[in-house]
């Protein structure tokens, strides 16, 4: 399981590369 | 362990029919009959209409459906609506079961069981008691067909209505439906609409993709594949791009074309929606009983489907263009997810279902760094050595997410080490199976979260 401030970061990371 | 206490669901859409005819002109009246053969009837979409209503963004109302003009290619199929029906059965066992509602004090449970007097088992009512559930599709018949035939299976109604049937149902049948509680597909507008980027952004989508297909290391790979292209287009007169009408030509990306010059969905269509259909490949063909033809085109079947899952693969591993099409959904249910746990103890959890299309559900899991798409393999196999593609070492670059695939998150409230104190994790599944992730910042290292 991943824990939400986890999940956030994988966002946040997804945002920043585009 | 643990309560689920949110769940957001993307699922694939079920089995349709093939996206346009590929064969001969001649035999385009004939392959056409057979695929009308395959599609549900109206009184199905009517039935499902009914309970869950598409309710389309005003932007809509001029053009209507993006597919609906072109029957019977690109439907839901009766095959498709089954899957979906199969698929959204499992999601309402598993809900019902273990759900927020299932483990709560009894004063809490009374609260939200409110109408149906505690009853234990939940039914088709019981679970909108207990889930907020929402959906929203892309505006395509049969995204929004598979999204209405999912939540049927979610809600284990036993349809009288069975797909092709053109019966009007009889007084008692629908006695039994009502009254219901009806769900709306959501539409948004095209430019809101986080489950198609290509649809959304198309100029920045034509741009990012035009970038990747004209390096040189994407044009040297695929050049490799335009012999087996060539081929297709022999067999397939559809594909030939070089030989339709200039309006008639499937649009591309960027000023100048790929080596390998077909359209790869098409002809990985002929070969997926035949197969599931028992149709040989060379029906309707100028090859038609001839089993050498039908033998070759057999083998060209794996090659295709692998080509086509390699040139996506390139797409996503660019960080730019991933970004523009797994961002946007993504971010919408992190909002979501983080502020799920804040509701109050009697009110409904968020059931949210997103009815998208392949390439989505692909670029989703290589968005959040799915360990089987990222992750390096040891060693390279046979398939790949053999067909020139030993380079390509890094995870199961081959998969394609079938019809009805479901990439679920949910929201899980555990105990924080026996501490008594709650917090809640994420839970990912891929088709029912727990999926790990690559750290996005360790991602060259294969370090999972």
């Amino acid at each position: 399981a991943l824990r939400l401030s986890d999940f956030s970061r994988i966002v946040n990371h997804l945002e920043q590369v585009g | 362990g643990g309560i689920v206490e949110g769940v957001w669901l993307f699922h694939r859409h079920g089995d349709r029919t093939t996206n346009r005819p590929l064969c001969a002109d001649h035999m385009i009246e004939l392959e056409s009959e057979f695929w009308r053969s395959k599609i549900p009837s109206e009184e199905t979409y009517d039935h499902f209409n009914e309970r869950f209503p598409p309710n389309l963004h005003e932007s809509h109302a001029r053009h209507g459906y993006l597919d609906a003009k072109r029957e019977p290619y690109g439907r839901l199929t009766c095959k498709g609506i089954e899957q979906m029906r199969t698929t959204g059965r499992r999601f309402g066992l598993r809900y019902e079961q273990y759900g927020h509602h299932a483990r709560r004090k009894k004063d809490q449970t009374v609260l939200l069981r409110g109408k149906n007097n505690g009853r234990v088992i939940a039914g088709d009512g019981d679970f909108l008691d207990y889930w907020d559930v929402q959906a929203c599709s892309t505006n395509y018949l049969r995204t929004i067909a598979s999204a209405q035939s999912f939540l049927d299976g979610v809600f284990g109604s036993t349809s009288v209505l069975r797909p092709g049937m053109t019966t009007t149902p009889k007084q008692n049948d629908l006695l039994s439906y009502a009254p219901v509680q009806q769900v709306p597909i959501n539409v948004r507008d095209r430019s809101n609409d986080t489950l198609n980027a290509f649809d959304r952004e198309p100029a920045l989508m034509r741009n990012l993709v035009s970038d990747v297909m004209s390096s040189p290391n994407f044009c040297e790979r695929d050049a490799r594949a335009a012999p087996l292209a060539a081929r297709l287009a022999n067999f397939l007169p559809g594909l030939n791009i070089h030989k339709k009408k200039k309006e008639q030509q499937p649009k591309l990306f960027g000023e100048k074309p790929p080596p390998s010059n077909i359209n790869w969905i098409h002809a990985t269509d002929h070969f997926v929606c035949r197969a599931s259909h028992g149709l040989p490949y060379t029906a309707y063909s100028a090859f038609e009983n001839d089993e050498s033809v039908e033998s070759t085109m057999a083998a060209m079947a794996s090659p295709t489907l692998a080509h086509l899952a390699w040139r996506f693969r390139q797409w996503y591993l660019n960080e730019e263009l991933l970004s523009a099409v797994a961002a946007p959904p993504l971010r919408e249910i992190e909002g979501q997810i983080c502020s799920a746990p804040f509701l109050g103890v009697e009110e409904r959890r968020p059931f949210v279902v997103y009815s998208c299309h392949d390439v989505t559900l692909l670029s989703l899991l290589y968005g959040i760094g799915a360990d089987f798409l990222i992750k390096k393999k040891k060693r390279v196999n046979g398939f790949d050595a053999m067909n020139g593609i030993e380079e390509e070492e890094w995870g199961s670059w081959r998969w394609w997410p079938a019809y009805a695939s479901t990439l679920a998150f949910e929201l899980v409230r555990v105990d924080e080490r026996g501490t008594g104190l709650d917090s809640h994790v994420i839970r990912i599944f891929l088709n029912g199976k727990p999926l790990k992730v690559v750290d996005p910042e360790m991602r060259k290292e294969g370090i999972m979260i």
